[in-house]
């Protein structure tokens, strides 16, 4: 909800990027909130920092950082 | 750890296609080179470097633009690298980044690559934050070593190195295979030069084979020589065969006892490869369009070979004039037109069959006219390539033309 629609379309990007978050099957371009929430929270977690499921300036510097393009398998329900 | 698949061998190939320029070739090579050991010291793999053809796993440096990745990368920072998994190999870097060695500065190429050749090993990424197979770049390490949780992933794709695969490690060896550095044969005369091969190519362009040149033929008369191996890279010269399929695209060359394959002016995957099923030193090859299968020609014998299916090749050779009437035995050369009219070459003459596969009337002809040469065609090397068929000559009659596109041999961008 804190996020400008440029900087929420940048974390969502991300999130779908690198496997956090899946496009929806049946193609509708909004994720649910709950979808987000829970993404961050992989994202977080697997990060090793507070896991709150609201987007911070740890996880938001998180992001920034240089890393490999291959996805990440650390949300079990994107995973499967 | 997580497993995303693995090799079904151990001993593997790499090969280094590009390095980036940040970094010194030694140093750039070193890193890679060291990439590979971090991985060779825990687990029975052993890696070899190749420095030409085919490679297992295949290290490049691209940049926002990739004509061979769909995955391009983003400018310095953010995605540094990325690879496949097995048995694909592809590892790519971003030609965008900064790549040293041995500093803080900028993002170290050593450790990176060796977190890629884990993906290309088989390794997804770790949750370990610690770990080399964690997704972040954690930064230089100057005593940099695989995390616990590295070789528990390793281990578990490939099994732990027990004491004898110690000696079995093979240093990262030099290149087997040295670009032939032998001097080209004399340049052959197309109008008068007995061929080593023929073939009709890819859209319908007729190439000519002598030596260490090839060149095309089209009812202009011969076009300019190129040398095989600027077309066909990895290609040698001197060589017994050609038959390009319009069935599989494949183009299949054939020297002594090996063949290689290519799809236009790239060689396939794993190739050139061993000659097992048909004798080596072939004179000849052809695809006859009516049945689609390719011919092969040795002495006065053929085999017949179906691309897509297991042939039973134990019922051949069989001999060449019990199919091809009146067609002298060890041809030089064979190819055959979209119409499946097919052509023999000897010496400095050549046959024309018709579709019943018999010579027609009036054959052998000279090498020459097939050329499009006429007699008072000056000596290739200054060749003007001013050749107008006789009035007498039937397009048919000679090199089919109709089909034969403007001379441009050399590989387009679209090739």
């Amino acid at each position: 909800r804190a996020l400008g629609p440029t900087e929420k379309e940048a974390v969502l990007d991300y999130l779908v990027q690198y496997g956090y978050l899946q496009k929806p099957l049946e193609g509708a371009e909004d994720f649910r909130l709950e979808d987000i929430t829970e993404a961050l929270r992989a994202f977080q977690e697997a990060s090793e920092l507070p896991v709150s499921g609201q987007m911070d300036d740890d996880t938001r510097a998180r992001m920034k950082q240089p890393r490999c393009g291959v996805e990440d398998p650390f949300n079990q329900k994107t995973l499967k | 750890y997580l497993l995303l698949g693995r090799w079904r061998k151990k001993h593997l190939t790499f090969r280094i296609f590009n390095l980036p320029s940040t970094l010194s070739p030694s140093r750039a090579r070193a890193a890679l080179h060291q990439a590979f050991k971090y991985w060779s010291s825990v687990a029975p793999l052993t890696f070899r470097e190749v420095k030409a053809g085919w490679a297992d796993i295949r290290l490049s440096f691209h940049g926002r633009q990739s004509p061979y990745c769909s995955n391009t990368f983003d400018g310095p920072g953010k995605v540094l690298a990325h690879a496949d998994i097995p048995e694909l190999g592809s590892v790519h870097f971003d030609n965008d980044e900064f790549w040293t060695e041995g500093t803080y500065q900028g993002v170290n190429l050593r450790i990176i690559a060796a977190h890629e050749v884990g993906h290309a090993l088989g390794l997804g990424h770790s949750r370990y934050t610690q770990a080399l197979m964690a997704p972040v770049y954690a930064g230089y390490q100057p005593y940099f070593k695989l995390h616990p949780d590295d070789v528990a992933g390793i281990q578990a794709l490939y099994g732990k190195k027990s004491p004898e695969t110690e000696d079995e490690e093979e240093e990262i060896e030099t290149p087997t295979v040295s670009p032939a550095t032998t001097k080209p044969s004399p340049m052959p005369n197309p109008c008068s030069s007995e061929l080593d091969a023929t073939m009709l190519g890819p859209r319908g362009k007729t190439y000519a084979f002598k030596g260490d040149y090839v060149w095309t033929v089209t009812d202009s008369g011969p076009g300019p020589l190129f040398r095989v191996s600027a077309l066909w890279e990895g290609l040698p010269g001197n060589l017994d065969a050609a038959v390009y399929s319009p069935r599989t695209k494949w183009i299949h060359f054939f020297k002594g006892n090996k063949v290689w394959r290519y799809v236009g002016f790239k060689m396939s995957p794993g190739f050139p490869m061993k000659l097992n099923r048909v004798e080596p030193n072939l004179d000849a090859a052809l695809y006859w369009p009516i049945n689609k299968k390719v011919f092969l020609f040795k002495g006065s014998g053929y085999w017949q070979w179906d691309e897509l299916a297991r042939t039973d090749l134990s019922r051949y050779p069989k001999p060449i004039k019990e199919l091809f009437t009146g067609v002298p035995d060890q041809p030089s050369a064979a190819m055959s037109w979209h119409d499946g009219q097919v052509y023999f070459f000897k010496g400095k003459d050549y046959w024309r069959l018709n579709q019943q596969l018999r010579v027609a009337k009036g054959y052998p002809r000279n090498i020459t006219h097939w050329m499009h040469c006429s007699p008072q065609t000056p000596d290739t090397n200054s060749f003007t390539g001013d050749i107008t068929p006789s009035s007498t000559d039937t397009i048919l009659d000679a090199t089919p033309s109709t089909m034969d596109s403007i001379l441009d041999i050399t590989p387009s961008t679209t090739d």
